[in-house]
């Protein structure tokens, strides 16, 4: 049968970075072909097909559905791939090889991690799981 | 064809959707 894509609504304008995103205008409504959990959706927009961040869009139907899985505040086990350090005061700065916890996978690509005793969030792209169990 | 996402973090939540979850 047909594919059924779901819609969602841009909350917010958005220029593209690269020739692989579209730029999206508050109220434009999209398509979602595919949701990668880093954060990065591809969509199609009228003819236009590209990547686009999720957290610039709400799903068309009940928005105020939370989308975003429960917290796990036993923490899941991960480690960095890559340095980041943060630009936002709720971000965490962290140097490559460190493990940390996730606690909150968000659908956006920005996962709330803990280390020590510090939380913030993080690029979920930037993380891989560790196999071994605390 | 879909190409791989873009390599970088995505952009933050923009300020509405901050406030919306605040």
């Amino acid at each position: 049968g047909p594919i059924i894509l779901e819609s969602y609504r841009v909350i917010s304008d958005y220029s593209k970075t690269s020739k692989y995103e579209i730029n999206l205008l508050t109220g434009d409504l999209v398509e979602i072909v595919e949701k990668s959990p880093n954060g990065w959706w591809f969509c199609q927009c009228d003819t236009k097909r590209g990547w686009v961040p999720a957290s610039y869009l709400e799903p068309l139907d009940g928005p105020e559905e939370p989308e975003d899985a429960d917290p796990n505040y036993a923490g899941e086990l991960y480690i960095t791939t890559q340095a980041y350090k943060a630009a936002q005061d709720d971000e965490l700065t962290l140097e490559t090889g460190e493990t940390i916890e996730v606690i909150h996978k968000l659908l956006d690509g920005w996962w709330v991690v803990r280390k020590g005793e510090e939380t913030g969030h993080f690029p979920s792209m930037f993380l891989h799981k560790t196999g071994e169990k605390k | 064809s879909i190409k791989l996402p873009p390599q970088n973090p995505p952009p933050r939540p923009p300020a509405e959707m901050r406030r919306k979850r605040a």
